[in-house]
Parts: C-alpha cells; sequence; structure tokens
C-alpha cells in the first residue's frame, strides 16, 4: 500500500481472528476485511475526505499556526458495517451476535 | 398449535418455523449434509466446527448465521441469538432436562424463545392413508385422536421434590420432520426477569420409556433465545464478549511464579512529561508552525483534481454581490469564479488570522 495516496484514506486490512487469539471460541467467521482509515487530514482537504465543519476550522486553525500544539484533523472511519460473529460461549454453547462498527466503509477527517 | 405464540416472534424466527426449514432436518444423522444443501460455505463452516457440526444446534445457529449474512438482521430481529443445550437428569424415574440459561446477560432484552425437541411421534396424514383406497368414509375411519405432548419447566428443585412448575405447553407435532419447535418466549422472558435461569424441561407425552432426543448425544432439545443486546453499541462491546483470557491462568497462581507478585519488581512504565497535562500538545510529538507559502505549495496533493476541493466551504463569508450581479453571471462563469476565489480568501483568512 506504499504507492496509495497519502491523503486520508480507506486501506485494505483482512484480520484474522487467529492473529489475535480468538480462534479458540470464534467458530465464524476465521477472518474478515475489516479495513481501516490512515493518511494525512492536511489543509486545504479534498472533498473527499469529507470533513466535518469542525475539522475544516480545525485544519484554517492548524495552517494558520498562531495557536500552538492543534494538530491536524484524524482520519477516522467515517461510515461502518455490522459484522455477524459465531462463537462459543463460556458454557460451550453457540451464539450469534452481529457486532456494529466492525468493518470500515469510508473515511474522513474528523 | 403454533397460532398464539406466534404474536411477537422476531422475523427470523417465525422464518424458521414456519418456512419449512426444520424439514431440511428430519434426519438427524444426514442433518450437516442436508443442511448445507445449496450452501457450500454452510459445508465449508459444519467442517469447520468438526464434530459439533452433526450437533443439530449447532447446525441450527449455522443456518441462523448464513441467513444473517446474507440478508442481515431485520428489524425486530434482535443483534443476538442464544443456544442452549441441557444435560439430562433422571429425577423420580422421569427424564429431565437441565437448562442453564445463566449466560444470557442483563443487557440482552429477550425478544423471543424457541424449544426444539426431537420426536418421530407424527401423526400419519389422513391423505397419504387413504390415497389409495377409494372408501369415502375412510378419513372418518382413521380420525385418530392426535399425539401431543405437554412441556413443562421448573424451576429447580430446592425445597420441592420437583421444582416449581414455570410454564406449562401443549405441542400438538408438526406434520412434517422429526425435529419439533414450540415458542417458550413468555416462559423464558419470566424466567429472566425473575432472575430464575436454571430451569427443568420435562417432556410428557403420555408414554413410558419416551426419549425425546435423536439418535446419539449431539441431538438432544435446545433451547434458542432471539435477544436483543442493548450493551453491543457501547464502546468495546465486542471485546467484553470475545475477548476472553485468565489473566492468572492456572500455571501462574503460584505466587512465585507470577510476575504480579512482588511489586519490586515491577517496572514503572509512565515518563513525566512537564508541561503536557496543561497544554493541548500531545505528548512525544513535535509541532512545527507551518509558513504560509507551504499552504499552497507543499500541502496541494498531485492527485486531486480542483473541483475535489470544497468549492463551497468558504463561500459565505466572501463579500456578497448585488442580486441583480449575481443574476448576470452565468453558471460557468460563477464556477470558475468560485474556483479562483476560492484560494483568494483562503490568502486573505490566513491573512487575517496571522494579522491577529
Amino acid at each position: 500500500q506504499w504507492n496509495e495516496p497519502r491523503i486520508c484514506s480507506r486501506r485494505y486490512l483482512k484480520v484474522d481472528f487467529a492473529d489475535i487469539g480468538w480462534n479458540e471460541w470464534i467458530i465464524s467467521p476465521k477472518s474478515f476485511d475489516a479495513y481501516y482509515c490512515s493518511g494525512a487530514c492536511e489543509f486545504p482537504m479534498p472533498k473527499i475526505v469529507r470533513p466535518s465543519n469542525h475539522a475544516t476550522i480545525q485544519s484554517i486553525v492548524k495552517a494558520v499556526g498562531i495557536i500552538p500544539g492543534i494538530p491536524e484533523p484524524c482520519c477516522v472511519p467515517d461510515k461502518m458495517n455490522s459484522l455477524s460473529v459465531l462463537f462459543l460461549d463460556e458454557n460451550r454453547n453457540v451464539v450469534l451476535k452481529v457486532y456494529p462498527n466492525m468493518k470500515v466503509e469510508t473515511c474522513a477527517c474528523r | 398449535s403454533h397460532a398464539p405464540g406466534v404474536v411477537g416472534l422476531p422475523p427470523a424466527a417465525y422464518d424458521f418455523l414456519f418456512s419449512g426449514a426444520p424439514s431440511s432436518f428430519s434426519s438427524a444423522s444426514a442433518s450437516s449434509s442436508s443442511a448445507a444443501a445449496g450452501s457450500e460455505h454452510l459445508g465449508d463452516l459444519s467442517a469447520a466446527l468438526g464434530a459439533s457440526a452433526r450437533d443439530m444446534v449447532a447446525v441450527h445457529m449455522l443456518k441462523l448465521y448464513e441467513k444473517y449474512n446474507r440478508e442481515g438482521s431485520r428489524p425486530g430481529d434482535g443483534n443476538t441469538v442464544r443456544s442452549f443445550k441441557p444435560k439430562l437428569e433422571m429425577i423420580n424415574q422421569k427424564a429431565l432436562y437441565h437448562f442453564n440459561l445463566t449466560s444470557m446477560e442483563d443487557s440482552e432484552m429477550v425478544l423471543s424463545a424457541t424449544f426444539h425437541f426431537y420426536s418421530d411421534r407424527r401423526p400419519r396424514s389422513r391423505e397419504v392413508i387413504c390415497k389409495r383406497s377409494k372408501n369415502s368414509s375412510c378419513r372418518l375411519l382413521h380420525l385418530q385422536p392426535l399425539p401431543r405432548f405437554h412441556l413443562i419447566f421448573r424451576s429447580v428443585p430446592q425445597n420441592t421434590p420437583l421444582g416449581l412448575v414455570k410454564g406449562n405447553v401443549t405441542i400438538f407435532p408438526h406434520q412434517r420432520g422429526v425435529w419439533q419447535t414450540k415458542d417458550i418466549s413468555h416462559i423464558i422472558k419470566e424466567a429472566k426477569q425473575g432472575g430464575e435461569l436454571l430451569l427443568l424441561a420435562e417432556l410428557d407425552s403420555g408414554e413410558k420409556d419416551q426419549v425425546f432426543h435423536g439418535p446419539g448425544p449431539n441431538n438432544m432439545p435446545y433451547i434458542l433465545v432471539y435477544a436483543n443486546d442493548l450493551a453491543i453499541s457501547e464502546p468495546n462491546s465486542v471485546a467484553v464478549t470475545l475477548q476472553r483470557y485468565d489473566p492468572f491462568p492456572a500455571s501462574d497462581t503460584d505466587p512465585s511464579s507470577s510476575p504480579n507478585a512482588s511489586t519490586d519488581s515491577r517496572v514503572r512504565r509512565d515518563i513525566y512529561v512537564p508541561g503536557s497535562i496543561h497544554d493541548n500538545e500531545l505528548p512525544e510529538v513535535e509541532y512545527s508552525v507551518h509558513h504560509p507559502h507551504h499552504l499552497h505549495h507543499t500541502h496541494h496533493p498531485q492527485h486531486y483534481h480542483k473541483h475535489e476541493l470544497w468549492e463551497n466551504a468558504y463561500k459565505a463569508l466572501k463579500p456578497k454581490s448585488s442580486r441583480k450581479d449575481r443574476r448576470k453571471k452565468g453558471q460557468d462563469h460563477n464556477e470558475m469564479l468560485t474556483k479562483s476565489q476560492m484560494l483568494n480568501f483562503d490568502e486573505k483568512t490566513m491573512k487575517k488570522a496571522r494579522r491577529k
């Protein structure tokens, strides 16, 4: 992903539950496409990074540089999707839960 | 027999109960293969489950998982489905199924619950019997009483020999399939409200030695509880339920081997950053002031076109022209102006801000 734009955008991330040690009780999925957000939210921000009004103001303040310590807005998930997970509970019963906000659909500067 | 219990069932439960899905589970031994028919992914999951894939409750949950993945959970389905398998207990020569529902969280609001059990006592259809018979009275002759079961839920006995009756429902078996389903939402809701989550279920058909589970130990009756977990949108909810590790595993219980046994051996990891609490700066971050010329030379990503930039963000602060003037301007001209003035505005803003 080195060649991807350095501006805030969604990047590919596949999470394998085995990698984080949850595979012993998670039946399915074994892995899922979580994605993540990364990149700069520099002034001036393009439309595609969907800055909030607050982020726009913060970006200007940061660019002006009159107030020390103000960082650029953060590149964070905007729209997210849920993920159904089938797992075993502590009593080894099968449980299905639909977790919200597990997969990034879009990123934004906030 | 299901009609009174249908009210309040979530769509997923309703579909499963009445769409004929149980018929695909008509043979316990063929359960995983029949359920997987037409769904290779389900077959993969069954393989992943290994031995437990032969378990009817696991197959049922896999089917629900597939359904939720395919269609998403509809409003009213809730975000949680829990399955519960019982332990078989013999009390007073009666087979009782001991359900432990204590893993249900307080935040899980029960929407509905269903009880599933195996029984090959199903009524033979009169149509089948009379199909070859030309006797018009065949149907009347075969008017046998329909087999029925009584499903009785009791609390776990403490002072009474069998426990208090918590619910009693009558089940008339389906025409098809050997796996039967009954809505027991009201019983589970009351049990949860009363905090009595250990239940004994008894199935009584009036016959001696009636066994209500399929061949093999993996086909015991089971309960499915459809719930809406109100805490699932809370921060970190996924870790609360899925990140389970024992911070003090058995091998570490020996105080001498525990890294936390002595505070002397602990290393202080935090560092003191002077002034970090009293300003807006993030610790360990070097801040630099941007010079004005950087704004237009170094911060423009080359791959973005002008039209992708915010065109309207700063319009409101531009000096307003008169309505007449505005009408005169063509759309293209207006867009060009907007683009060209956007940077001017930025420059003005910056200058003003710097002056201040």
